[in-house]
């Protein structure tokens, strides 16, 4: 028997536009997630350990695949106050979904079936990074949703005091400055597609603070820690960079 | 989009 009970069902809001399906890893440690997107630029991974589950309880390995498109849709109509439950029986085809709107008391169930999902292994070696800056996550969501209504892409600078993200196109350039207190191993500079930064940004909720970790050979890591674990989006380099 | 790299070169198990 599985089943869980999450309180921050808008995490399922900030992947959706990256990934379409996804097998849930269900083990009795917690529940995890590791998919490329869907134009293969970028790697989900989502871990969320039981204890920040109320309750969970897993007897045994279980591979759940589900459809995102489809989960957003019922977590969107349910309003961002709903906690989601995930059971599933001894029948692996198929698993339960239950929201709660705390509010109002109201329950809606699903049955669905779980779905076949062909997922190559991705092994995500340990990296050192350049520079490990932690800054906060609204500020960084407001970057990037103001310098995306105009450009296409940011550079990010990092000095020890400040990170700089400049952007440029047709129009003009644009910038904003944030100050830090990260360590850098030094300056660093490198070119990210606001787009996918956009993107990243939705899960601005589950957190305070985004950490960002970049170097310029490797993939940059956009990190949101959640209660009892994390959401990470790892992005690859520009060619060329 | 161009000049993008290919995530799955980085992280897939060879």
């Amino acid at each position: 028997l599985f089943h869980a009970r999450f309180e921050q069902a808008g995490l399922v809001d900030a992947i959706k536009d990256l990934i379409q399906d996804s097998d849930f890893h269900c083990r009795d440690s917690g529940i995890a997630l590791r998919n490329m997107d869907n134009s293969q630029v970028a790697v989900v991974v989502i871990l969320l350990e039981a204890g920040g589950f109320l309750p969970y309880h897993c007897d045994r390995r279980l591979n759940l695949g589900i459809s995102l498109t489809s989960l957003t849709k019922i977590v969107h109509y349910a309003g961002d106050e709903a906690t989601l439950a995930l059971k599933a029986n001894d029948n692996p085809d198929t698993f339960n979904l239950v929201l709660e709107c705390l509010q109002t008391g109201c329950i809606i169930k699903y049955d669905i079936k779980s779905r076949d999902i062909d997922q190559e292994h991705l092994e995500i070696p340990k990296t050192d990074y350049a520079a490990t800056i932690t800054i906060p996550s609204a500020e960084f969501q407001r970057i990037c949703r103001n310098l995306s209504q105009l450009l296409e892409s940011v550079a990010n600078e990092a000095s020890e005091e400040r990170i700089k993200f400049s952007s440029s196109g047709d129009i003009g350039s644009g910038s904003a400055t944030l100050r830090h207190n990260s360590d850098l191993t030094g300056p660093i500079a490198l070119t990210i597609s606001l787009k996918y930064l956009v993107n990243f940004s939705k899960a601005t909720a589950l957190s305070y603070s985004v950490t960002l970790s970049l170097s310029s050979e490797v993939p940059q890591l956009v990190e949101y820690k959640v209660e009892s674990g994390f959401a990470r989006f790892y992005f690859a380099p520009q060619i060329g960079e | 989009a161009p000049g993008q790299g290919d995530i799955g070169s980085y992280f897939f198990k060879k």
